[in-house]
């Protein structure tokens, strides 16, 4: 563990949290996508099946649990109580488009070919490109909310600092794992357009439009 | 027989 790594961990923690507050206290999950949830729910399920099979530490244990949790909290919350406020209309992006060559890229690029490592590899590639259906949604209203701006920095943030992670542990432990690092810079970069305009705009107490 | 990676990160 090296602060890197721990700062992203609370980070995506972090981001996880504001979600479900904001959603808690407006009693709406206008603006959110839910096709966005469900995919990073699935990411979820398929990448902690090594709970059942393997034990790391408290701290990893503990944290799975909490994202597992927390994602299904959210898609129950978006798709059963606040049902009525879900933005339905704009939630549009086909998720097939994604689902679709990620599981054929895990069938093919993969460390293993075993289950528990295809499954692995399947999530680290859906997580990559989880986001697109919320930022499509963001693209298609024209706007965003403050809170939901803030979630999504700290969603990329997340990622952005387990790059800097990665290069720390390659110098240290001369740990590498390429299928991890392509993906998370895959990920981080779908961002960057993102954070240039909460940087410029959000920071700033605009709206982003 | 392969033993599993272990992924400790999350």
């Amino acid at each position: 563990m090296n602060i890197f790594r721990l700062i992203g961990d609370l980070s995506h923690l972090f981001a996880i949290l504001i979600l479900l507050l904001k959603i808690w206290k407006t009693r709406s999950c206008a603006g959110i996508s839910g096709r966005s949830q469900i995919l990073f729910a699935l990411v979820f399920a398929t990448r902690y099946l090594d709970l059942f099979t393997h034990f790391i530490s408290l701290y990893n244990t503990l944290m799975k649990i909490f994202y597992l949790c927390s994602s299904f909290g959210t898609i129950y919350l978006m798709y059963v109580k606040f049902k009525a406020t879900y933005d339905r209309n704009h939630d549009t992006f086909r998720v097939e488009f994604l689902l679709i060559p990620v599981a054929i890229l895990s069938l093919i690029f993969n460390h293993e070919f075993d289950v528990l490592e295809i499954l692995w590899t399947f999530s680290i590639y859906l997580e990559s490109v989880a986001i697109l259906p919320q930022l499509f949604m963001v693209s298609k209203t024209g706007e965003a909310e403050s809170i939901t701006s803030h979630y999504l920095f700290a969603l990329g943030a997340y990622r952005g600092l387990y790059i800097l992670n990665w290069i720390y542990r390659y110098y240290t432990e001369g740990f590498f794992d390429l299928i991890a690092v392509i993906a998370g810079i895959v990920q981080t970069v779908l961002y960057c357009d993102f954070f240039y305009l909460y940087i410029t705009k959000v920071l700033k107490g605009k709206r982003l439009t | 027989e392969k033993q599993y990676q272990l992924k400790d990160e999350l």
